[in-house]
């Protein structure tokens, strides 16, 4: 397809690494993290991990979430860039995308970095009526982050 | 920064607080991912009371192992095979089987403390707000036993009140006892319960009596059952275990 819309997914990602900031950062006040160094998200990096964590407590949630006090949900991003095979688990369609976006590079994007396997957590938390749930929630948690 | 990289996890963000509608919007966007359409706003007790304490275990137990198992089906089929010993091991294969798992606190008693002539103990619960696309699967009645010093045999039943003002009842659970019983009593209620969630206006309570061998009535307070007056970490409660029949799917805004 050479419609606009990878035209658009372009421009989006070069505004971002023109500076904006990732969508994650603004969620910063209930997340926190063990680096300040804001330089970082400029740089082009293979696809990872990144830390990120969901804070109940601190959205001001500990009168009805009694556990737990947040969780660790992570995000995946960075550079989907050849060769492939460098990168944490690429599939193999990623790298078809990758070739393809090769040959025509202005219609055609890379592949995402996009979670590969995610995991469940439990909460547990009072209803209006003061009862207790407890609700098991999957895909909440990236195990592992990929090429797709 | 150091200990996160060695673990495949990168760190980049920049701490700051949320500005008001920043934060409004956070929050608006986790609760739709808890698939909650509003916030909930409980009036709980001071102290703490039963079925929390209950529900506390079942979370650390359903925690513990999430936590030694990766995957979600892993953890599913370790709790069949291995018991738990903070919750019995019927809870622990309901829990199996579960999505959600909800208590529900009693409403209303007629309790025989209060009431000197009633040789049965009432208790009401609404069963109306369960999450749509939840399949009941089971539901047990949790009611606790104080020690007494006659240790005599003594048969408890469970009633579904199926009319109102009348002797209408339908027996759903029996259970022998003696004197010196301490701790929790389940009553299996499932399939009353399943009737509730569907048709909420034939919930009508249930009805607690207890008889000595040879079929005397008595004061169900007299072998130590823990009514509306006893503490609140020993209310009655029921506690009701579901399969989500679906995915969960937010709605679009």
């Amino acid at each position: 397809s050479t419609s606009g819309k990878h035209w658009n997914l372009e421009k989006a990602k070069a505004s971002k690494e023109q500076g904006e900031l990732p969508i994650g950062n603004l969620t910063e006040s209930f997340m926190s993290s063990s680096s300040t160094n804001a330089g970082r998200r400029f740089l082009k990096q293979a696809c990872k991990k990144h830390e990120l964590y969901v804070s109940f407590r601190d959205l001001g949630w500990q009168d009805w979430i009694i556990a737990p006090e947040g969780y660790a949900a992570y995000y995946c991003d960075g550079e989907c860039a050849f060769p492939l095979n460098s990168y944490m688990n690429a599939t193999n369609h990623a790298i078809v995308q990758t070739l393809v976006h090769f040959i025509n590079p202005d219609t055609v994007p890379k592949p995402c970095c996009a979670p590969r396997e995610l995991q469940g957590i439990s909460v547990l938390y009072f209803d209006d009526g003061a009862n207790v749930i407890l609700k098991s929630y999957r895909n909440m948690v990236v195990a592992s982050c990929g090429c797709h | 920064a150091d200990s996160t990289l060695e673990h495949g996890i990168h760190s980049s963000f920049v701490h700051r607080r949320l500005r008001g509608q920043e934060r409004r919007e956070i929050q608006k966007e986790i609760l739709s991912v808890l698939g909650l359409s509003h916030r909930p706003r409980p009036h709980l007790h001071e102290k703490p009371t039963s079925a929390p304490t209950f529900m506390m275990d079942l979370y650390n137990s359903v925690n513990v192992r999430e936590e030694k198992n990766a995957e979600f089906s892993i953890f599913k089929q370790f709790l069949r095979d291995n018991e738990i010993s903070v919750v019995g091991p019927q809870e622990n294969h309901f829990l199996a089987d579960a999505d959600l798992v909800m208590s529900f606190v009693n409403l209303l008693e007629n309790d025989t403390e209060v009431c000197h002539q009633c040789y049965s103990k009432e208790l009401r619960f609404n069963l109306a707000d369960i999450p749509v696309g939840e399949q009941l699967t089971a539901a047990e009645l949790r009611i606790f036993k104080n020690q007494i010093p006659y240790n005599e045999t003594y048969q408890i039943s469970v009633y579904q009140v199926i009319e109102e003002n009348t002797s209408k009842l339908l027996k759903l659970d029996t259970q022998i006892i003696y004197g010196s019983d301490i701790g929790w009593l389940t009553f299996d209620i499932t399939s009353t319960s399943n009737a509730w969630v569907v048709n909420p206006q034939y919930s009508l309570g249930l009805q607690l009596m207890v008889e000595t061998i040879d079929h005397r009535r008595i004061q169900p307070g007299f072998v130590g059952l823990v009514g509306r007056s006893g503490p609140q970490e020993k209310q009655p409660f029921i506690v009701a275990f579901f399969r989500s029949e679906t995915n969960h799917l937010r709605s679009v805004r």
